[in-house]
């Protein structure tokens, strides 16, 4: 059986915020070193990778694979009972067909229990292979949300071009076109607000905004984005959180 | 103007 407690519910619903609106019926994968996902949306352009270590949550316990299929609009309906600070307790039985979520609030004078049916999906799983990116750039994550819905505004497209010193990203639409230009800078005070770009060969991608300020949705889960780039590979972006991540990955526009 | 890419063509299903 899975049982999983979870300090703070926000982080399980900051996840499902973030993914929800790309897939809508997903399987977490439970097993003992934690919940995973794996899903592409309907059209297959992107993917969205997440990890939940089970050094994250605190006791874990899952004796065996579980794998709970979930629709997500389902399960953000049930979480939007929760506080984000409220301690969340996900159960299951082996082969289960509804899993048991239990909000407490860190009074302990209050809990609320809530049972979700779960489904079962088919669904595919793919292998991504390990990358040597060409670029890796790390930005603040609010900044890179900003960017990418400026751009949606004048484009359906942008370009991503990382350079030793700094990473431009350009767009050009019916009313003109636009782009913003971060240079490498390293923020003591604040290291979370630092541009630093680890390259090594010059990239220019072009990759559609729609998905990418979809993605920027997991911004709240962490402070600062990852973007890995190569020629001709999916996008990479990532979200770190404490204990696991967030990872989508964004099939590149090609030819001309 | 350029095609949007599919997954499928870079990575495989296991």
């Amino acid at each position: 059986m899975l049982e999983a407690r979870l300090e703070q519910a926000g982080v399980l619903k900051k996840v499902v915020e973030a993914i929800k609106d790309l897939v809508q019926d997903c399987n977490f994968d439970c097993n003992d070193s934690g919940i995973a996902l794996q899903a592409m949306d309907n059209s297959h352009v992107a993917l969205v990778s997440m990890s939940l270590s089970h050094e994250g949550f605190s006791p874990y316990r899952c004796d065996r694979n579980i794998a709970l299929g979930i629709n997500l609009n389902s399960l953000t309906k049930v979480l939007r009972a929760a506080q984000n600070e409220d301690i969340l307790t996900l159960k299951a039985a082996d082969s289960p067909d509804s899993l048991n979520l239990v909000f407490e609030n860190t009074e302990r004078d209050r809990s609320s229990e809530y049972d979700i049916k779960l489904m079962d999906i088919d669904q595919e799983h793919l292998g991504i292979p390990d990358t040597d990116y060409s670029a890796t750039v790390v930005l603040p994550s609010a900044e890179f949300q900003r960017i990418c819905r400026d751009l949606s505004q004048l484009s359906e497209s942008v370009t991503i071009e990382a350079s030793k010193s700094s990473v431009k990203f350009s767009c050009s639409g019916d009313i003109g076109n636009g782009s913003v230009n971060l240079r490498q800078h390293q923020d003591l005070e604040k290291p979370d607000q630092s541009t630093s770009i680890e390259l090594v060969e010059p990239v220019s991608l072009t990759f559609s905004l729609k998905y990418l300020v979809n993605f920027c949705k997991a911004s709240a889960l962490s402070p600062t984005v990852k973007l890995s780039l190569s020629t001709d590979v999916p996008l990479l972006v990532e979200y770190k959180m404490e204990a696991g991540y967030v990872r989508f990955y964004l099939a590149p526009k090609i030819g001309d | 103007s350029q095609q949007q890419g599919r997954l499928d063509s870079f990575f495989q299903t296991i």
